[in-house]
């Protein structure tokens, strides 16, 4: 599952 | 952050960097299609405004900082300051056909319904098609300068490798992000005819033409 909280790629 | 996106950033920043030298030295921008990197000055607006919310590393924020700086240098070299070899003629792919749509997605399939992420998702559905004006005006002049075509090339380069990049982390990580990961297929997929033609053609020191 990803964590959308946070966008970190550029 | 692993060795693939790494790269990728890097080809995506020196795809910048060579086209913005390009124009610059030749004091021209035929062949550039603006509204594509008015596309990309919008993509990089809209994502990074989370330069406000969340601070991830260094590295980060610089590179966001420099993309942003250099897209809007490039649309101003291409719209005021070489204006006049600007080649709008052929430069006439309906951006708002691209922009709309993506708007009505964002706002129809995100991660969130908040402003910055539906502006996050617009960013992300726009940067995939961003590059279709550029495809399609050289579909019409049926040909690409050699730099033009290396900007490209590491364009799709830098997408190829996010790919390969979420592979490795969804196995290393348990990470993914759907719509980042079908957006950025969509993308490369884009770029393929180009990297047949470019792989053929470039490569063998020849103009990048298309078959007539």
């Amino acid at each position: 599952s990803g964590d959308y909280e946070v966008h970190d790629e550029l | 952050m692993n060795v693939f996106r790494l790269v990728g950033d890097l080809s995506h920043l020196l795809a910048i960097i060579m086209l913005l030298k390009k124009i610059w030295s030749s004091r021209s921008c035929a062949g550039i299609s603006g509204k594509s990197q008015l596309l990309f000055a919008l993509v990089f607006t809209t994502r990074y405004l989370d330069l406000f919310t969340s601070f991830i590393s260094v590295y980060n924020t610089s590179m966001k900082v420099i993309y942003i700086l250099c897209a809007y240098a490039t649309v101003y070299l291409i719209y005021v300051k070489f204006k006049a070899t600007y080649d709008h003629n052929h430069d006439t792919f309906r951006a708002e056909f691209l922009v709309v749509p993506v708007g009505g997605l964002a706002f129809l399939v995100n991660h969130d319904f908040t402003p910055l992420e539906i502006l996050w998702t617009f960013s992300i559905y726009l940067e995939s098609v961003a590059i279709m004006p550029q495809l399609f005006m050289i579909s019409k002049t049926g040909e690409a300068e050699s730099i033009t075509s290396h900007y490209l090339f590491c364009l799709g380069g830098y997408r190829a490798l996010y790919i390969i990049n979420w592979l490795y982390r969804f196995y290393s990580e348990g990470f993914f992000d759907l719509i980042a990961i079908v957006a950025g297929c969509v993308q490369t997929i884009l770029y393929c005819d180009f990297f047949y033609l470019y792989i053929t053609k470039v490569i063998y020191g020849q103009k990048l033409s298309l078959p007539a």
